[in-house]
């Protein structure tokens, strides 16, 4: 039986940060992530989305392990003034959840199966990720059991729920 | 000798298409994801931050190869209304350059590295998005060869360039 979802995973040790407003262009992603990176902090995922053309500004957003939040935001205090950002938001109520397989990107039906039982149960999707091998929503962390749930039963996986479930 | 990062890639052979100011509660992302699955319209990266607060209104940014950029406009003209977006914006110049490798992501430094990269060449970062093994921007098309010149060198990389090129 193929199956080009393998699995489902849901991350709740995951705090979200968005560097706001900050001017765009080149060096100002470069600033913020040397910081952090000057700092050993990990940083999973990083998700910048278009420009505003108007104001000429765009947002960051990125996520660390909520034990390195107190250290980011240290960095980021120092930082934002900086590089001109407008606010630091954070939000660590989130969880990620991630489907992955081999080759699902080629595959129409599968990015929106997903977004369709996340809707039918209810579930906002705060951010979207994307690769070859893996799609990942962030979602409050209140959703993240039901949407797993959800998830492994539209996507035939019988598996153990709770090993997939990080933090 | 280990690399961290294993090579560098170019796709010229895609659109950037975002769906503006779209209410941000269920089943907004499924009803466009699934639209565009149903004309099979493959799609590459889906990049979706955080919601504005004040408006509850999101963007919804993705890819697709040039080749489905007019089929994809004729999905949206009919969908925009429906799911109450305030215009739709395409981007076709532009080069998806990606850096490639196992286990990038817990490696402070090598995201900072190729946005410093970036940066010094001029290049302005106009997307982000990251997995695992893959850490990519959206830049000019017209910045791509200069972009992929400069990572191979600073990651240490001799491949013939040009044969990371897609599109
Ligand atoms: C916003 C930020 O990514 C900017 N465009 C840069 O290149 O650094
Ligand atoms: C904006 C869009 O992603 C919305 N939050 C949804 O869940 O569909």
């Amino acid at each position: 039986l193929y199956r080009p979802v393998a699995g489902v995973a849901a991350d709740l040790s995951q705090a979200r940060i968005v560097v706001c407003d900050v001017p765009d262009k080149p060096g100002v992603a470069a600033s913020l992530f040397t910081a952090l990176a000057n700092e050993n902090i990990s940083v999973d995922m990083i998700i910048q989305s278009y420009a505003r053309k108007v104001s000429n500004t765009n947002d960051i957003a990125f996520t660390v392990d909520a034990s390195d939040l107190a250290k980011t935001m240290t960095v980021l205090d120092k930082l934002k003034n900086e590089i001109g950002a407008s606010d630091v938001k954070v939000d660590d109520e989130i969880a990620k959840v991630s489907i992955v397989g081999a080759g699902m990107i080629d595959r129409p039906g599968i990015a929106s199966t997903m977004f369709e039982t996340l809707a039918r149960l209810g579930v906002n999707i705060k951010m979207i990720s994307t690769s070859e091998i893996k799609i990942s929503c962030l979602v409050e962390k209140a959703d993240a059991q039901k949407s797993l749930k959800g998830l492994h039963t539209v996507f035939n996986l019988e598996s153990d729920i709770m090993a997939d479930v990080k933090g």
